[in-house]
């Protein structure tokens, strides 16, 4: 495993973490999407039904298990939590979600690999994960107070796939790996939905203001 | 020259 993989992981983890902390020690989850985390966990259930099936790696096979443990725990404080939910931003969250899902699903049975269930789910995995974040994006833009722990957050999902995208660039051409397009083209696009989040984010920080985008 | 499998990433 190369370094911008494991920098990839470690941020994406860590934005995990971030979040587990805003929802447990501050008992809140205000400005979270509901709908970009039940995407998540729509994305790793269906890009780790190999887990029972393929063993990698012990560090692989454990951060599978932690992403799938978090992203639904996530879910069940939102929905459930009695003083968390009630934190919840519901009436601007309002992105459907099978729009997201039906598109990426009928993608994948079209463009994948191999037309085989673990192959399929894997690509839909893929091409879901790239679009999951713009419910959350959505919100964003329509809340005009983003606490410093929402704007990180968000902020290391887009540096982790950004990372990725220096590992598939590293595999590649120090490891010879084979030219992969479908977790390519949407990982770039996944990174580059950030695009304008990391303008702004980057800006109010240089600035030293409180992030806010433009709606 | 191919070799791992892209399945090993998360």
């Amino acid at each position: 495993m190369n370094a911008f993989r494991l920098a990839g992981d470690m941020t994406h983890l860590l934005s995990i973490i971030l979040l587990l902390h805003k929802i447990r020690a501050m008992k809140s989850c205000a400005g979270i999407s509901l709908r970009t985390q039940e995407l998540y966990v729509i994305v790793f259930v269906t890009r780790y039904v190999d887990l029972s099936m393929k063993y990698y790696s012990f560090y692989n096979s454990i951060m599978k298990i932690v992403f799938l443990g978090t992203s639904i725990s996530i879910v069940w404080y939102m929905r459930y939590h009695k003083v968390v939910k009630q934190t919840y931003n519901k009436d601007v969250d309002t992105f459907r979600h099978i729009f997201l899902i039906l598109p990426c699903f009928v993608l994948a049975l079209l463009i994948n690999r191999a037309f085989t269930v673990i192959e399929v789910l894997w690509t839909f995995s893929l091409y879901l994960e790239a679009v999951a974040i713009l419910p959350q994006l959505v919100l964003l833009q329509r809340s005009r107070n983003i606490d410093n722990l929402t704007g990180n957050y968000v902020f290391l999902l887009g540096a982790y796939r950004a990372f990725y995208l220096l590992n598939w660039i590293y595999r590649f051409f120090i490891e010879n790996h084979q030219v992969r397009w479908i977790p390519w083209l949407s990982g770039l696009l996944q990174t580059a939905i950030y695009a304008d989040f990391f303008y702004y984010y980057i800006k109010s920080w240089k600035n030293r203001e409180k992030l806010k985008l433009p709606a | 020259p191919s070799k791992a499998d892209m399945h090993d990433e998360l």
